[in-house]
């Protein structure tokens, strides 16, 4: 998955 | 998602709201430091502008319009609806010594060299230091009301129990993101004063008063 994809945290 | 990470964003939604109530309530914003919460809405804005190119769960979208929304919110009551009760005088912290570093920092360590990954960035290592602003006016009148201290208990609460969360996403899904680890433990370690204060006193039932 790239890191610059959404993040799942907030 | 595990227990300490939903434990950790309903403690920061209770503090959002918590201050949101407060301000509304009393019909005033005293003590409360405005630009601590223009950093925080700085921060929520540039940390989920990925609401627009990825969709993670209706949660995660729900939960950041919700911060997002509610960080304007305040800033708005601060700033206009209640501006006669802002006490600016007390709210010095120079907040370009913390914008500043931190967008130099970003841009220099980061995952990612592109535009949407540095301003994530930008928003976790902002978040890490943004409540400087209010520990200093608080430092500055020497003292906070009961609701404020609660309200700063619960911000303080979310990144500790986030810390126990990458813990076990660590241990149990081998994931681990050193950049908010870092300023995770920075963003905790900043309130552990104030932790000190809110057991010793607040919990006892004494207004969080600083010696003079």
């Amino acid at each position: 998955k790239e890191v610059t994809d959404g993040k799942d945290e907030l | 998602m595990n227990i300490f990470r939903l434990t950790g964003d309903l403690s920061h939604l209770a503090a959002i709201i918590i201050l949101l109530l407060k301000i509304w309530k009393s019909r005033s914003c005293a003590g409360i430091s405005g630009k601590s919460q223009i950093l925080f809405a700085l921060v929520f804005t540039t940390r989920y502008l990925d609401l627009f190119t990825s969709f993670i769960s209706l949660y995660n979208t729900c939960m950041k319009l919700i911060y997002i929304g509610c960080a304007y919110a305040t800033v708005y009551l601060i700033y206009a609806k209640f501006r006669a009760t802002y006490d600016g005088n007390h709210d010095s912290f120079r907040v370009e010594f913390l914008v500043v570093p931190v967008g130099g920092l970003s841009v220099l360590i980061n995952h990612d060299f592109s535009p949407l990954e540095i301003l994530w960035t930008f928003s976790i290592y902002l978040e890490s230091v943004a409540i400087l602003p209010q520990l200093f006016m608080i430092s500055k009148t020497g003292e906070a009301e009961t609701i404020t201290t609660h309200y700063l208990f619960c911000l303080g609460l979310y990144r500790a129990l986030y810390l126990f969360n990458w813990i076990w996403r660590f241990y149990f899904e081998g994931f681990f993101d050193m950049i908010a680890i870092v300023a995770g433990v920075v963003q905790t370690v900043l309130y552990c004063d104030f932790f000190y204060l809110y057991v010793t006193k607040v919990l006892k039932g004494k207004k969080l008063s600083l010696p003079a």
